[in-house]
């Protein structure tokens, strides 16, 4: 089963690391607001056909692939939405809002679990299909690419945005190509990318191999302990929505530069669980203190999208689909790598196979964060207005 | 929106997610 789990995570990670940067272009020219609904309902809509062909055949495998393609298409209009949206002092609050994938990810196991045991798996593809199909609904009601477009904001509400937001940062007008040379000899984005490659390493590591090394150690199962399998996805969260809030609050109050802001929380987004991930291999004989580090690790990891996802969008807003688009295509690398790594590395189960695989989570970690701190930015880039 | 999209990417990690949940 761990062969056939690792070939279905595996495909949909190819589809996620192949789809964000042709994304990035289609939603420039068909707006955001289309593309993250078809996204999501696309993903969520293929669920109803695999009881249709043989479960975890290359039928199955095949549309975990096309999954991965429709989720992974749906990060740069995410950040489209941002740039057109939020003034600049209020985005990371919206942008930490991605972490809700966490929050997903938790709810699989917690609601998901059950319905199989009890109505088997069809059932799940069906619930996931009906689900998504009635967000799409809502979505198309409710969702405007611009506060231009919205029909229910008051007048005063849309020339507060307008002006807050200023001239020329809209989805709209990121539809002339982007000054692709210019915008890939920009260290702040190739900051952007590592730090993102660096995240997703060190949550794949933690998701792959904390949880294994938890099982087959010391025997201690997390994916069937209720209250541990979903506290730490909740935690991460909340902690991102509370950095969030926090970053933006410190900015508007002039406390600290956004550059700045953006390198304390890559410190704490980073550095904290790579700490972690150094110190997990050698934690005695309970597997309390595993399990506590494990969930601190996830938690913190919060601060990702207040630091390195929001300075995506600091640093061309007009482009912020792209830049974000390039660095989810490195994010999904990166947990590809720690895949790869976990799986190899892992043979045999030796106290130092499982140290070295920590340990180099743990180096990718500490050196994508300091590529950030050393060229990472929170400033517009001159490029962003050519 | 925001409520949407935060319900978009909840449906999206039960996406993710459900493979493993089934096997």
């Amino acid at each position: 089963n761990e062969g056939l789990d690792f070939r279905l995570r595996e495909m949909f990670l190819w589809g996620t690391l192949f789809a964000p940067l042709p994304s990035s272009r289609l939603t420039a020219k068909v707006g955001p607001v289309r593309i993250f609904g078809i996204g999501i309902l696309g993903a969520g809509a293929l669920a109803v056909f695999v009881p249709f062909g043989a479960w975890f055949s290359s039928y199955h495998i095949t549309i975990r692939f096309v999954q991965g393609l429709f989720t992974g298409s749906t990060w740069p209009a995410l950040h489209m939405l941002a740039a057109s949206w939020f003034p600049p002092l209020q985005r990371s609050g919206f942008v930490s809002c991605y972490s809700a994938v966490s929050v997903g990810h938790a709810m699989a196991g917690l609601l998901g679990t059950p319905l199989v045991l009890a109505l088997g798996r069809d059932s799940l593809c069906y619930l996931l299909a009906t689900l998504t199909l009635l967000w799409a609904m809502g979505w198309w009601i409710l969702v405007r690419e611009s506060p231009a477009e919205h029909p229910r904001l008051s007048d005063e509400q849309r020339r507060h945005l307008q002006r807050a937001i200023g001239p020329g940062l809209s989805a709209r007008n990121a539809v002339p190509p982007p000054p692709w040379r210019r915008l890939l000899s920009s260290l702040p984005v190739w900051a952007c990318a590592m730090a993102t490659l660096g995240s997703h390493w060190g949550q794949a590591t933690l998701q792959l191999a904390v949880t294994k090394y938890l099982m087959l150690v010391y025997g201690f199962a997390l994916r069937y302990d209720r209250v541990l399998s979903v506290l730490p996805h909740f935690g991460h969260f909340l902690a991102a929505l509370t950095f969030g809030r926090v970053v933006d609050h410190v900015r508007g109050q002039a406390l600290v530069s956004t550059t700045t802001a953006r390198k304390l929380l890559v410190y704490i987004s980073h550095f904290l669980p790579g700490a972690v991930l150094f110190v997990v291999g050698y934690s005695g004989c309970d597997p309390a203190t595993p399990a506590a580090i494990y969930t601190a690790a996830v938690v913190v990891s919060g601060a990702t999208a207040a630091g390195v996802y929001s300075s995506a969008v600091d640093v061309a807003p007009n482009f912020a689909g792209t830049v974000f688009g390039l660095s989810q295509t490195f994010g999904a690398a990166g947990s590809l790598a720690a895949s790869y790594v976990v799986k190899e590395g892992l043979h045999g189960s030796l106290p130092g196979s499982w140290r070295l695989v920590f340990g180099v989570a743990a180096f990718v970690l500490a050196f994508t964060a300091t590529v950030f701190m050393a060229i990472g930015s929170g400033s517009v880039q001159p490029w962003n207005y050519s | 929106m925001v409520g949407m999209v935060v319900l978009g990417l909840l449906l999206s990690g039960f996406v993710e997610r459900s493979a493993s949940v089934a096997l």
